[in-house]
């Protein structure tokens, strides 16, 4: 008869790599880079300090690889470096902030891609408090847990991490990728130095273009318009002796003691109920009319870092030399009740491709899309405007760099790579690319009454 | 300081149910069709019967949809469908043979959609023996378990399963994609029988076009060219006191004594060194030959299921009409050691879309995939060949179907709409595009003979 069983998360991954960027060697060789300094860069944030870090590629005898990406960020506790790095879903990046991190699996992906081809453990240094510690470490990947083969003290110059896989890899296919990736990531994060060497030789070193760093993204509460019955009864536990509105006003941000009140009165309900007095229906009806209810104020922005229209250009200009560039932005706006801010920055020059409509150049949370363009709603949405309108192509080939930043970005799949259609940030890219492109045609108008 | 913490896999499919499908209210309608007839197809073809499946699609108040698909499948035991339905990585097809489930999760992302935006339980009424039973089951999505609100036993008429959700959706526009889905799906399993009610009407009764069932596939070893250092330490447990010759005859496919003999010279070891001696490096060597060896015979195609040419050219006859059609196929081939065929149609006639290329429709494992079409490598190949050459178009407008399957599907996400970047499927793809080319060319050239 048929033999029903589970299998562990990391057993889906494992099974499933592709889905997560580690398909085949070229991709897993980009992946594992990506991975390790996403985290770098996330960790830097959260020290508040200017990220420097060093990517090194080695390409040993066959085609193995080995990847080492070191960064001056808060470090890992001790405790915490054999779950961080040998079991997939955990992490410290599941709250309500923007991130480059979000499923707790990104570098876990890589000590298994780099374990299962080349039987090496993973090897991290780490320092978060005054005093330093190597492990290495494989992964069970059957029951998703951590199998420290070695830990012990090393002192490290400074708080950070420096984390080295060794995977069967293709270099040569992945290396100009990856060349593009940290430039790109350069111009979203313009207040870190980063620098790539291969075989020893330092091939990239960029950055920083500015002194000042972007204010950390503060946690915020949920958003009425992210509700769902899920969301209602997790946050209605525990408060079961709270009233309706004072559960409203504590568990939601936007909801005040007006709002709160009037939304109680729409529902046709009495503002003094205890939640644990509430009926299931009563409860699934509060969690729709959540959703819909229209007359809750936008979510805040202050939970977003976009990169900044002087950054963004001055980030532009120094890595493309473009004769002609210009900065647009949508938002906050939401989508599902997140929020999200969308900055682009169109540019001409000869350092584009040529091309019907401008080569599009995407970023999610500051991280350079590098993969899967064809599904991304960004593309989509830039494929619909009619660019001959705004003048383009006009014999001058052009970019546009767009960047989209939330508090969660609805990834298509575990790799990263693409956003999947949502309607609010399909119609945001129009009316982004739109701005652009009326910008655009501005200066070529004004170009050609200055001949 | 930093909250480390881990998350279930339904939690995590619940945070990024964009990536299996349910980002938004019209796909999650298509998602819960597509998800439940890919799960009664499944079961009809272990049971070894005709599948006869309807789909009954229901809008109610507000923009609930209550979507219930029946199936005369094997059903489930009694005790497998609290877990089967209300845990994600849970089920029957982790084996190693051409099935369209894989990983545990698509029903049950269905149930929890269904529970969030409706707060309604999944209704499951099945018999697999002489009992049928009816369930109301919601999931505890923190903790990846059922929570059954109701089992009782109730009559059903033979066995087989009926599945209820009530989800929140959009019919308006889903409902030309399931239509589309499931006459796709009619000619990739011409031995079904598909219908479809929308609000009480029948709007599809598609099937069966021929009575001739698939023979069944097989459940296959691992093939060495899959080999990897966790396959290799797996298959080697329990086996410690077996030799290096019969650990390798009796766990792979494709090595037989001749074959161990000279694969075991070639690694420089003796055959008789029994499992449980060698060393941790000689196993690691072992593995990455098993990957590169070149002397194994590809893996055996019976594991595999194809639709086959006279059912493939019969179905598309059928419901397309073509002036003109012909049929190729390609393998069995290889990916990363995982056998699979590629069959096409190509077709002419005025159903299909005018365009510069044909147009496209794709199925893996016998499912139609009518999303992610950009990313999907049958795609980039397709749009790779120079159409011209095979004089297309012509005036004519085109369309070719490509069947993909495989012992495993690499797919690009969890929604399995799209399969990844792998070269063997890319050149496999190429090749059979340019032999549906030359065929349509050879066709072209004869009809212009003739006139
Ligand atoms: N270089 C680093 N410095 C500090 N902490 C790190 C570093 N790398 C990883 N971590 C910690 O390990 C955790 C797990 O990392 P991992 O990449 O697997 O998940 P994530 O970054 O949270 O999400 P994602 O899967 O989207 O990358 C992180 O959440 C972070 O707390
Ligand atoms: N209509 C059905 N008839 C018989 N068994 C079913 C039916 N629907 C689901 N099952 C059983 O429930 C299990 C879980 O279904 P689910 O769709 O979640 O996973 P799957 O089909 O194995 O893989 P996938 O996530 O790719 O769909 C299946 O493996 C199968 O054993
Ligand atoms: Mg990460
Ligand atoms: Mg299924």
């Amino acid at each position: 008869h048929l033999d029903f069983s589970s299998i562990s998360p990391s057993e889906f991954f494992y099974r499933n790599r592709q889905m997560a960027g580690f398909g085949n060697p070229a991709q897993a060789t980009y992946s594992t880079v990506r991975e390790l300094v996403e985290n770098s860069l996330d960790s830097c944030e959260d020290a508040g300090r200017a990220p420097v870090i060093a990517v090194s590629l080695e390409t040993t005898a066959s085609s193995q690889v080995v990847i080492s990406v070191e960064d001056n960020g808060l470090g890992l506790p001790y405790d915490e470096v054999p779950s961080a790095f040998g079991q997939v879903l955990y992490g410290s990046k599941y709250g309500l902030r923007q991130k480059r991190g979000t499923f707790g699996l990104g570098v876990t992906m890589a000590v298994l891609y780099g374990q299962i081809t080349t039987d090496s453990p993973v090897i991290i240094h780490t320092q978060s408090d005054n005093r330093g510690w190597v492990y290495r470490l494989y992964i069970d990947i059957e029951n998703n847990h951590p199998l420290v083969e070695e830990s012990s003290e090393r002192i490290r110059s400074e708080t950070g991490t420096t984390v080295t896989v060794r995977i069967e890899g293709d270099l040569p296919r992945a290396a100009s990728r990856i060349d593009d990736y940290l430039r790109l990531t350069s111009i979203a994060t313009p207040h870190a130095r980063l620098v790539l060497r291969i075989d020893d030789e330092t091939t990239l070193d960029v950055g920083p273009w500015t002194e000042i760093l972007p204010p950390q993204p503060m946690e915020a509460k949920p958003h009425p318009r992210s509700a769902d019955t899920e969301l209602v009864r997790r946050t209605m536990a525990g408060k079961q002796a709270l009233s309706l509105k004072d559960y409203l006003i504590g568990s939601f941000q936007q909801v005040g003691r007006k709002t709160a009140s009037e939304f109680i009165r729409f529902l046709g309900l009495d503002s003094k109920r205890r939640v644990g007095d509430l009926s299931r229906t009563e409860i699934s009806r509060i969690s729709s009319v959540l959703k819909s209810y229209d007359s809750f104020s936008r979510p805040d922005g202050n939970s977003l870092s976009p990169i900044g229209r002087e950054a963004f250009l001055k980030g532009v200009q120094s890595l493309y030399e473009p004769e002609y560039f210009s900065y647009a932005s949508r938002g906050p706006l939401e989508w599902d009740g997140y929020p999200f801010i969308l900055e682009g920055v169109i540019a001409s020059g000869a350092a584009f491709p040529k091309g019907e409509e401008p080569t599009l150049f995407r970023f999610a949370n500051r991280v350079p899309l590098l993969y899967d363009a064809s599904d991304d709603i960004l593309t989509k949405s830039l494929k619909r405007v009619s660019w001959s309108r705004y003048g383009i192509p006009n014999g001058v080939p052009w970019g546009i760099f767009v960047s989209f930043c939330s508090t969660k970005v609805p990834y298509q799949a575990a790799g990263k790579q693409s956003i999947a259609t949502l309607d609010e940030i399909e119609s945001a890219g129009l009316a982004l690319f739109r701005a652009l492109g009326r910008g655009a045609l501005k200066q070529t108008k004004r170009q050609k009454r200055s001949k």
